[in-house]
C-alpha cells in the first residue's frame, strides 16, 4: 500500500459518502444517473468475485464490502425509495448503457491477463468502470446546471482514478516485476473522460460561480 | 501477504 493508492481509495470513499449525503440529506437524486450507479454495481460485483476466496488484508476486504454495499444501497434508493425515486430525472438519463456492458465484456474476452473465469470478469470490471461514468456525464450536459453535491461527487470520482495512476507509476518504479497494463491503460482512458468536466469544475471554482457545462 | 501481480488493489 502506498500513499497514492490510499489517497485514491479515500477519495473514492468520499465520492460515495457525498452521493449518499446528497440522497439522504436532500431526499433527492435529481441530476444523478441511475444507469451509472447500476454500472458501478456490476463493476464491483464482477471485480470482487475473490472477496471470499483471496484474503489480502482486513482493509481490502472491508473496503470491498463498503463499495458493494453502498453501490447497491444507492441503486435500491433510486429505484425503490418512495420519496427519492420520484426525483429521478428518467427522461434525462437515456444513455444506452447496455452497450457499455456488452462492449466491455467482449473486450474482456479479447484482452485479459489469463483466460480464466475470474480474470475475464476482473478485466470486464476494469473496462466497464472506465466507461461507467458516461451516462452521468451525458446527463450533466443535458441538465445544464449542476448542484454542488452532484458536482463534488463527480469530481472526487474522477480524482480517485487519477491517484491510482500515480500509484501505478510509483509501483512501476519500486516493484521489480510490477505490470498492470490493463488497469493502467483503462485508468488513463477513464480519467481522460473527466478532462472537460475537470476543466469546467476548475473554472466554476476559480470564478466562484455555479458549475455550468455547455449543452 | 500480497502475491505479486495478484489483484491486491481495489
Amino acid at each position: 500500500m502506498n500513499i497514492f493508492r490510499f489517497a485514491g481509495d479515500m477519495t473514492h470513499l468520499i465520492s460515495i459518502v457525498v452521493l449518499l449525503l446528497k440522497i439522504y440529506a436532500t431526499k433527492s437524486c435529481s441530476g444523478i444517473s441511475l444507469k451509472t450507479q447500476e454500472l458501478y454495481v456490476i463493476v464491483f460485483l464482477a471485480r470482487y468475485l475473490d472477496l471470499f476466496t483471496d484474503f489480502i488484508s482486513v482493509y481490502n476486504t472491508v473496503m470491498k464490502l463498503v463499495f458493494i454495499g453502498s453501490s447497491l444501497a444507492i441503486v435500491w434508493c433510486m429505484r425503490m425509495h418512495r420519496a427519492v425515486k420520484r426525483t429521478y430525472d428518467k427522461e434525462l438519463d437515456t444513455f444506452r448503457h447496455y452497450f457499455l456492458v456488452l462492449g466491455s465484456f467482449v473486450l474482456a474476452l479479447l484482452l485479459h491477463e489469463k483466460f480464466t473465469f475470474q480474470e475475464i470478469f476482473w478485466a470486464f470490471s476494469i473496462y466497464l468502470e472506465a466507461v461507467a461514468i458516461l451516462p452521468q456525464l451525458v446527463m450533466l450536459q443535458r441538465s445544464g446546471n449542476v448542484d454542488n453535491l452532484t458536482g463534488q461527487y463527480v469530481f472526487f470520482l474522477g480524482a480517485y482514478r487519477a491517484f491510482y495512476i500515480l500509484n501505478w507509476i510509483y509501483r512501476f518504479f519500486t516493484e521489480p516485476h510490477f505490470s498492470r497494463w490493463i488497469a493502467c491503460l483503462s485508468g488513463l482512458v477513464q480519467t481522460a473522460f473527466y478532462a472537460d468536466f475537470f476543466y469546467y469544475y476548475f473554472i466554476s471554482w476559480k470564478n466562484n460561480a455555479k458549475l455550468q457545462l455547455p449543452a | 501477504q500480497e502475491k505479486p501481480n495478484s489483484h491486491d488493489e481495489l
